[in-house]
């Protein structure tokens, strides 16, 4: 298993827009289901942001100090189901890569049980079938794989259980337990009075020290419009009777990030329900 | 400047721009 590898583009061109530089990053990379896919900066005041396609690289506020400038390829948007949709291997293997980081860094809360099953699954995908004629005890002593080191043995167990799968089968194994856990998946607003939470079924809103279970849900089905005024965001339910839900964001910036979501995942939510799917298209 | 202020999507209105 390649370790994921840190890349820069350069360009010299001061009008390139961002989808001609993302573009040239999918066609390297030989991605083709790139809807999923964006860049992602730092802007000039520290927040993590993603690149607009339709508007120049240089009108956008990516942070100057770094020369050349720096973006992160990574998932935007997340399937339904991972069997269902991730279809090219390479797709399989980035959102395998990024799904377990943000799960080791605790980005994404799971419990100690599905991590080591899901360790015992990334094991597999790195080192094939469990051998114990080859794999001292130690074995995984240099890989990071669950915040603390002492589960070895546990994850051999499964590891053992796991015999004859092959890498795509272990990372698509692994993507099918992690897609199940709450926080997968969810772009989180926390910046916001009541933390939203975006994803490819709707809206959620969560207190801000309980981000696994929304206190609502706004499916996009129930949802007629999500707009803003400036710092004010507002979401009218389908249900005429029922009240709006609006809320302050501190910038202007954040609620112009969260439509940009809103409209991404909600376009992926009504091409899968179209019965000529994206990937027939294709 | 006004315009770059306020933005709306309209989700049920959005299945209608969907091309058949």
């Amino acid at each position: 298993m390649p370790e994921p590898i840190n890349v820069t583009v350069t360009t010299m061109d001061p009008k390139t827009t961002g989808k001609q530089l993302f573009d040239h990053v999918v066609n390297i990379v030989g991605l083709r289901e790139v809807w999923f896919f964006g860049l992602q900066y730092v802007d000039s005041r520290g927040y993590s942001t993603w690149l607009q396609l339709n508007k120049k690289v240089t009108q956008q506020d990516v942070k100057k100090e770094k020369d050349p400038l720096q973006f992160k390829f990574r998932a935007k948007f997340f399937p339904e189901d991972v069997s269902e949709e991730l279809i090219q291997e390479i797709t399989q293997r980035l959102f395998f890569l990024q799904v377990k980081e943000a799960i080791l860094k605790d980005e994404i809360y799971c419990p100690t049980e599905t991590a080591v099953l899901l360790a015992s699954y990334a094991v597999q995908a790195k080192y094939g079938d469990y051998n114990k004629e080859i794999r001292n005890p130690g074995y995984l002593a240099n890989d990071r794989l669950l915040p603390q080191q002492q589960w070895e043995e546990r994850i051999q167990n499964w590891h053992e259980e796991h015999r004859g799968i092959q890498r795509e089968g272990s990372m698509m194994d692994y993507l099918k337990i992690a897609q199940d856990l709450e926080m997968y998946g969810v772009n989180y607003f926390e910046e916001t009075e009541l933390c939203l939470g975006v994803d490819a079924l709707g809206l959620n809103i969560y207190e801000h020290d309980d981000k696994l279970t929304p206190k609502i849900g706004f499916p996009w089905s129930e949802i007629r419009n999500v707009s803003f005024n400036d710092k004010k965001f507002v979401l009218k339910p389908i249900n005429k009777k029922a009240p709006d839900f609006g809320f302050y964001a501190p910038h202007l910036r954040v609620n112009k990030q969260i439509l940009a979501l809103c409209m991404g995942n909600h376009e992926l939510y009504m091409r899968r329900r179209k019965p000529d799917t994206i990937e027939a298209r294709e | 400047l006004r315009q770059q202020r306020m933005g709306t999507y309209g989700v049920r209105a959005a299945w209608r721009r969907l091309p058949q």
